[in-house]
């Protein structure tokens, strides 16, 4: 699940 | 730990902050459609709005605290559920249409092109007429869909760990908060408190239907994407599999 993981992890804008 | 110390209506209000904008598809629609062009568009749309999706379950209460393999494997459980609930719930005032967005309306019949779509358009329309008999709120609507979130995988799997044990600990209280929030909304109503039980009961009773049509929904697109209809990639294929990998 690397894009939702990446989505997941980033800090919310 | 206890509790969110958030009261029923703080945590409505907060999910309610976290809905995700309204999203376009954006695209020419050349009509009539074909079975590619249409699942082409779906897949497209259903792509803007995983993503919008996953910074909506960021926003929920608590989402954040649970472990990281629960938050993936409630979002890779329930992520087409909760599309074709926020479709049912942008449809509810247009009886016999499905509102994917607002540049890409669908009358029943357009489904024709698209073999075996009909089948789940109309379990699709026949849920939103439901919610639409019922009159749904849309503090009920918010509190519906991170129900769907945080009950997805709780059947699935028990938990070993120390941690899988703690992190649905955090689960279970985070769905009383929100049940509590589905039972403070429908208090607001004015009804008596037999009927609110009855509503609380008929709401919660069609969360198996959105199940169920995802289900058929998800077999649809993998049959599409296993035919060549159309080119699923990037995080739908990633969803996809996740659902396809695991059923298989």
């Amino acid at each position: 699940h690397t894009k939702l993981l990446q989505l997941l992890t980033t800090k919310p804008e | 730990s206890p509790r969110l110390a958030l009261t029923p209506e703080q945590f409505i209000s907060r999910i309610m902050e976290a809905e995700p904008p309204q999203i376009y598809l954006m695209e020419e629609l050349k009509k009539p459609f074909t079975e590619s062009s249409m699942m082409m568009s779906l897949t497209n749309l259903a792509d803007k709005e995983l993503v919008l999706m996953i910074s909506w379950a960021k926003k929920i209460p608590g989402f954040m605290e649970l472990s990281l393999s629960d938050q993936i494997h409630l979002l890779k459980c329930c992520w087409l559920e909760i599309l074709m609930l926020g479709l049912m719930w942008r449809s509810v005032d247009h009886p016999g249409k499905l509102i994917f967005s607002p540049d890409f309306k669908l009358n029943r019949d357009e489904g024709q092109c698209v073999e075996g779509i009909m089948e789940i358009f109309d379990m699709l329309l026949a849920a939103t007429s439901r919610f639409r008999e019922l009159k749904l709120q849309r503090e009920e609507y918010v509190c519906l869909k991170a129900m769907i979130l945080l009950n997805s995988n709780l059947c699935n799997t028990t938990p070993q760990t120390a941690e899988e044990v703690e992190s649905r600990a955090k689960l279970l209280r985070l769905l009383d908060s929100v049940i509590d929030a589905l039972v403070w909304a429908i208090s607001k109503l004015g009804l008596s408190s037999q009927q609110q039980t009855l509503r609380l009961g008929h709401l919660t009773m069609l969360l198996s239907h959105i199940r169920h049509v995802s289900n058929k929904g998800m077999d649809h697109l993998s049959t599409m994407k296993r035919k060549n209809v159309v080119l699923v990639y990037d995080l739908l294929l990633e969803m996809l599999d996740a659902n396809t990998s695991s059923s298989s």
